[in-house]
């Protein structure tokens, strides 16, 4: 732990936002914090900064939480954010991809959800937006992206836990990373981060056809799940979305692919399916520990192919 | 707060095409209340399924009577979640 913030356990939306302070605090010339929006209730959508320098650097965007029930990744989001904090400087690769470029992180990236999984219902997976004419509540934030929008793997049913949304980008919490990235122009990789599969995925999910990039993008998930793998022997699948686990359309990475950036991967976090979203928290640094080697093949990559 | 006293987390793995077909029509039945943990993908890869004390029975009997097999990956949710609780508690008083 750092100060008085345990890395090892679970922590509530207040407790995290706190820390993303403490964080900016310990490193000032290295991590900032800026808000992207406002949730649909109202909660503010945090972003952390790391940049050493220059405007609009190239930059790289990590998300973690937007299926709110995923523990895992807000806490391995956590860890990993320090991680990079504590590493720059120390860690020859991490220091060369900030002396290069931006990375921009999002934690808490559907906070009303993950606020109702410590209030009201553990388990609860979508944002908390109303639905017209529905008594249920909530758009599964990872269907709501103008990819392939309301098409296989998604729901056009309110009460669905895949339910796509009236419209693309519905979701504020979703409209504000598609401005965000937008607006920025230059960001090169979105790997966003949930669990529990173990796998690592990148385009497509909404159509069966190959990326244009598929044989890179498969080469560098081969990787990664390797180096991965190296940490505790815990087993990866990779390959596109279609492929790996089934047509899904309207997600994230679908999405920053087709709008022009290569480098988008999915992680599915652990488990090997005995807790599921359940994962007992003594497992949250060995879970982020191993990812962060598979981060940093993507990152380093990233930057050393610029495009 | 919405507990989950009683519900279970089903491993189903799926031997082929004609079981997934009738998993997917299992999500569709919104009376069951199934939440799909894991969505099943192809034969031979487990889904998971949380299914509510009141449906446990009409979907193990579904299950069995279609030949599909499974187990049972979480006993009683809520278990666990209590479990949860109870570390994210001890953790924050603890003196650090």
């Amino acid at each position: 732990s750092t100060g008085t913030f345990d890395f090892a356990s679970y922590h509530t939306i207040d407790e995290i936002y706190n820390w993303l302070d403490t964080l900016v605090e310990n490193h000032p010339h290295l991590v900032s914090k800026i808000q992207i929006g406002q949730s649909y209730e109202n909660r503010p959508l945090y972003v952390l900064k790391f940049s050493t320098g220059g405007s609009n650097r190239s930059a790289i965007w990590l998300d973690t939480g937007i299926h709110s029930r995923e523990w895992i990744t807000q806490a391995t989001g956590i860890w990993t954010a320090n991680k990079i904090a504590e590493e720059y400087g120390q860690d020859p690769s991490i220091t060369a991809i900030l002396d290069s470029m931006d990375i921009f992180f999002e934690i808490v990236t559907n906070p009303d959800g993950f606020a109702f999984t410590h209030s009201s219902n553990r388990l609860w997976r979508k944002t908390r937006s109303l639905n017209a004419g529905s008594s249920c509540v909530g758009v599964d934030a990872n269907r709501n992206w103008d990819a392939g929008f309301g098409g296989s793997g998604s729901s056009s049913n309110p009460c669905s836990e895949t339910y796509h949304g009236p419209y693309p980008n519905s979701e504020s919490e979703v409209k504000a990373i598609v401005d965000f990235i937008l607006g920025h122009g230059n960001v090169k990789s979105v790997i966003s981060i949930h669990s529990y599969s173990q796998m690592l995925l990148f385009p497509y999910g909404y159509k069966t056809e190959p990326a244009p990039d598929y044989q890179e993008l498969n080469e560098l998930a081969k990787k990664a799940v390797s180096d991965l793998a190296a940490v505790y022997g815990t087993k990866y699948t990779y390959g596109s979305i279609v492929d790996t686990i089934y047509q899904a359309d309207g997600t994230t990475v679908d999405w920053a692919y087709d709008n022009g950036v290569k480098y988008s991967f999915t992680f599915e976090l652990r488990d090997t399916g005995r807790y599921g979203f359940l994962l007992p928290s003594s497992q949250i640094i060995p879970t982020a520990t191993e990812t962060w080697p598979a981060l940093l093949d993507i990152m380093l990559h990233v930057l050393e192919h610029p495009y | 707060e919405e507990l989950f006293v009683g519900h279970q987390v089903l491993r189903v793995t799926a031997d082929n095409e004609e079981h997934i077909a009738l998993l997917q029509g299992l999500a569709e039945q919104a009376e069951l209340q199934v939440d799909f943990w894991r969505h099943p993908t192809s034969p031979g890869n487990p889904a998971d399924l949380r299914v509510p004390f009141s449906s446990l029975q009409a979907v193990k009997i579904f299950l069995e009577s279609n030949g599909i097999p499974y187990s049972i990956m979480i006993q009683d949710v809520q278990e666990l979640l209590d479990e949860e609780k109870k570390t994210m508690l001890k953790s924050r008083r603890m003196e650090r």
